[in-house]
């Protein structure tokens, strides 16, 4: 299972 | 955090400070794109989802919510309040040939084919190249006013300052989104052309005035 990366950028 | 991703950001907002003074001041939006506005607009929109979603800091859902309104504020003052000063006729590119392109590119490469990670792989794709309506208007005129310059300059610099928030995340954290940063690059590179023109002539005095 993938797990996403939180997206902490703008 | 670290500092060239603050740095960005700061560019980032300075650009739409910049945007919106110039189009108040002047009570005109002569020079600027509305499709690049709309773009951006798009962009922000289909990126910012997450807001309702997913909590990250304070910092984080007010640049989020700052991007989102004043897009939508730029818009409103050029289609709606100054609408008489937009240069409707310059302002020809065709949308729909960045639009659909990405559309598909972020069906097609994604990292998780959900309806979120979806739109927020096409607003990434899409602001890689929203500028390039603003781009063509300066050069079907030929010119831009300083104020748009420096505009400009600080949009471009943004992804550029960006690009070394990556280089340093990737070192530092182990930390990359691989879509962002070729898409960042490209935006970036979209720039080249302008930030030349603009330290050789805008930071001398000189109007940015293209070559006939």
């Amino acid at each position: 299972e993938l797990k996403l990366v939180q997206k902490d950028e703008l | 955090m670290n500092l060239f991703r603050l740095a960005g950001d700061l560019s980032h907002l300075l650009a739409i400070i910049i945007l919106l003074i110039k189009i108040w001041k002047t009570r005109s939006c002569a020079g600027l794109s509305g499709k690049s506005q709309i773009l951006f607009a798009l962009v922000y929109i289909t990126r910012y989802l997450d807001l309702v979603t997913t909590y990250i800091s304070l910092y984080n859902s007010f640049m989020k919510v700052i991007f989102i309104s004043t897009s939508l504020a730029t818009i409103y003052l050029m289609y709606s309040k100054f609408r008489a000063t937009y240069d409707k006729n310059h302002d020809s590119f065709r949308i729909e040939f960045l639009i659909i392109p990405c559309v598909i590119l972020s069906l097609v490469i994604n990292s998780n084919f959900t309806v979120l990670e979806v739109l927020w792989t096409f607003s990434i794709y899409l602001e890689s190249v929203a500028i390039l309506p603003q781009l063509f208007l300066v050069s079907k005129t030929g010119e831009a006013e300083s104020i748009t310059s420096h505009y400009l300059f600080a949009l471009g610099s943004y992804r550029a300052l960006y690009i070394l928030n990556w280089i340093y995340r990737y070192y530092a954290e182990g930390h990359y989104e691989l879509i962002a940063i070729f898409a960042g690059c490209v935006q970036t590179i979209l720039y080249c052309d302008f930030f030349y023109l603009y330290v050789t002539k805008v930071l001398k005095g000189k109007k940015l005035q293209l070559p006939a």
